[in-house]
């Protein structure tokens, strides 16, 4: 069944999506088929992917409340094997919606094991902070992928990230692998990417990944056209950078 | 009394907190008596200012479930007419811990109602998101300055904020204003940001700022030294920027 990867960080604005969809595109790409499962109530992945609001009937919302199952949210991409469940504002009600029931945090997790699917990967779009949503993505997921972009407040919340990662495996979901750091929006101009990224390979070493992913402006008009970097400019600095990427987390997935 | 003004968006590394720390400090320069209130469990306006996490015994977390007034959790920085509430990751509880409270919006507008300061300006940090925290910003606020990153996804965002702001004027706070929009991380050499501050500024007019704060490194190698860009290199981009920024607040605050 599939391998269910959770994208988080609480920090703001590091590439959680951008990351999400390249990646997902870029394994896609390498034959895998894959689902994006948006849990963010900002819908930047469903935007990313070329969905509209009025394509998002059926949403991770819906899924985590239990009104409907993960079958019946699944929607195609103009991409034969990437396949994603959309998210709408409605999923920023849910924490509190949520917050009586025992099993707040496993409403994902027991969506997953009553759904059936032909997807090899599932990367999961964390919003940023620590709360119920991102907790549900880390309590169903086999393994998490941590961006991190190469700035100073970036660094300042790692250690806090790790540590909740760390709780969750021992209280909710004992199987949770660390899959690694990415480093994003590297910039080889200033000296601030450079430091931040010797800082993380001092402190994490081989769990971050050798791909980095640079700073490149095509990544970040792409969302502008609902479509991947790999689709908008496949030449792209950013776009090889993903194709990096999905290559080195199949290699990681063989020594798992 | 103070005027007080929350510094809002839902969407994550925009510039929230580099906005409050370097707005704060060029008020202070201007000769204005300023204290910025870190809403954020990340603590970063904390860290940017020069508190190491053991100089946070009471915090903003304290102060919002009653058990510290705002006199009791203000702190001197390195600033003299600078002061600040700090935030630690204690303040990511508050959210669920507040859900049974029916005042739960009204926190800190309460401890505000007892608070005698002799401040000219507050300046509320708020997190990456619309929840309790953010609405309790809103709530106490005399006005709301939105920073806008100059990219896709937080134009995208943008409507849903403004949404949620006019429903807090509605419900909660008659009184807020918009004070307005900044554009943050202009970056001059590529068309995304010149795109995306051309749509901003057609469908907000006026209340986005002129001042335009641009893409600088010098920016974001302050806080690693715990110092707002003014002090850390008043020569640069950056610092210039703010300093207009606040000149231009002060101009508008008048026609208000
Ligand atoms: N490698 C890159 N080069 C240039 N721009 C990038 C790159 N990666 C991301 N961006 C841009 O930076 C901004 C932040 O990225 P993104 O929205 O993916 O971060 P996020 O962590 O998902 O944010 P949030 O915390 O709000 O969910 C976006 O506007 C995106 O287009
Ligand atoms: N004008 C600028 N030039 C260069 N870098 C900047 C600029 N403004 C902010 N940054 C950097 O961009 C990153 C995001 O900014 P910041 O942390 O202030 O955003 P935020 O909206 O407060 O994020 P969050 O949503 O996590 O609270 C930080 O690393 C910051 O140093
Ligand atoms: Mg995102
Ligand atoms: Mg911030």
């Amino acid at each position: 069944s599939a391998r269910i990867v959770a994208i988080a960080n609480q920090k703001g604005g590091v590439g959680k999506t951008t990351t999400t969809i390249n990646l997902g595109t870029a394994l896609a790409a390498a034959g895998k088929r894959v689902l994006i499962l948006d849990l963010d109530p900002q819908g930047n992945a469903s935007t990313g992917l070329g969905l509209r609001q009025n394509e998002r009937e059926v949403t991770s919302y819906n899924v985590l409340i239990g009104q409907a199952t993960l079958q019946e949210a699944v929607r195609a991409t103009s991409i034969p094997t990437l396949s994603v469940v959309p998210a709408t504002v409605d999923l920023s009600a849910a924490e509190v919606e949520l917050v009586g029931d025992r099993r707040r945090n496993y409403r994902l997790r027991d969506a997953f094991a009553h759904f059936d699917t032909d997807a090899d990967y599932v990367l999961i779009d964390c919003p940023p902070s620590l709360g119920t949503l991102t907790v549900n993505a880390l309590t169903c997921a086999d393994a998490v992928l941590v961006p991190l972009q190469c700035e100073f407040f970036a660094l300042e919340g790692l250690s806090l990230l790790l540590r909740t990662i760390e709780r969750v495996r021992r209280t909710l979901n004992p199987d949770l692998q660390m899959h690694g750091v990415v480093l994003t929006m590297f910039d080889r101009r200033n000296n601030l990417s450079e430091q931040v990224a010797a800082d993380v390979r001092s402190f994490l070493g081989d769990r971050v990944y050798k791909t980095v992913i640079p700073r490149n402006v095509r990544v970040s008009e792409a969302p502008s056209h609902g479509q991947p970097v790999l689709l908008y400019d496949i030449k792209s600095k950013g776009a090889l950078a993903y194709a990096h990427l999905a290559g080195e987390l199949l290699r990681r997935e063989q020594l798992l």
